[in-house]
């Protein structure tokens, strides 16, 4: 049987929020370690790689190891039922063919039930190499979303160019052109409102516009996002999720033929 | 104008 309690569940609900875009089905692999979600857009340009380790549960079991497939529109409908201060609890028997979702008000007074069917997914699981970055940034989440939502604006690619200087965003389209350039933080207060940059050598890349604003829906989830980018490979896009675990993104970029 | 490459070609599936 699984079973897994997590008294913050408006974390599960801004979890869902921040995939249920990309992805219109996803399977949640379920061990004693914890949950794990790893799934392609449909055109194979971008990935969600989620993790939620078990220890970051107010109550974990997993007796058995299993895959639950889930639609995340239909799953989406029913964490629209659950309250941002209410606790979630999934539960699941050993090979299920249904999910449980159990929301608790915080004194216990009232608990709603939904059962979601589980489906069959195909998976297609990508073996991601190890990689030694050549750019990782560090930087509030909150500016990085301003920045692609203000870009997307101009046109459909954004150019990210990192050097020990700072880190450029740039983009062109029919009405003119935009650019952003931020400078890495030299003495700061708070480390979630620094721009951080370490880098082994500079590196452009251009990436298409729609998924760097999806993948800014994790927004939410933390106050820091980490962008890791080496030359013609996919970046990635990182979003903590307090003590529990973290969504990444990978997004290939758009290379000349 | 540069192509959208996709994850297939860098990732191996597993």
């Amino acid at each position: 049987m699984f079973e897994a309690r997590l008294v913050q569940g408006a974390l599960l609900k801004k979890i869902l929020e921040a995939i249920k875009d990309l992805l219109t089905e996803a399977s949640w692999d379920c061990a004693q370690g914890g949950i794990q979600l790893q799934a392609m857009d449909n055109s194979h340009v971008s990935l969600v790689s989620l993790t939620l380790r078990s220890d970051g549960f107010d109550k974990y079991r997993c007796d058995r190891n299993l895959t639950m497939g889930m639609n995340l529109a239909s799953m989406t409908k029913i964490m629209k039922c659950c309250g941002n201060d209410e606790i979630i609890t999934m539960k699941a028997q050993d090979e299920p063919d249904t999910v449980t979702f159990m929301f608790e008000s915080k004194n216990g007074d009232k608990i709603s039930e939904y059962e979601m069917k589980l489906m069959n997914l195909d998976q297609d699981h990508l073996g991601i190499p190890e990689t030694d970055y050549a750019c990782v940034i560090k930087m509030p989440s909150g500016e990085f979303a301003r920045i692609c939502r203000d870009l997307s604006q101009f046109g459909e690619s954004m150019v990210i160019a990192c050097s020990k200087n700072g880190i450029k965003f740039s983009t062109s389209g029919d009405i003119g052109t935009g650019n952003v350039k931020l400078a890495q933080t030299s003495s700061v207060d708070k480390e979630e409102e620094a721009v951080i940059i370490e880098m082994q050598e500079p590196v452009t890349l251009t990436f298409a516009c729609k998924y760097l604003n999806n993948f800014a829906k994790a927004t939410p989830l933390s106050p820091v996002v980490s962008l890791s980018l080496s030359p013609d490979v996919p970046l990635v896009v990182e979003y903590k999720i307090e003590d529990i675990g973290y969504v990444r993104y990978y997004l290939a970029p758009k290379i000349e033929d | 104008m540069p192509a959208q490459a996709t994850l297939l070609q860098f990732f191996k599936q597993s």
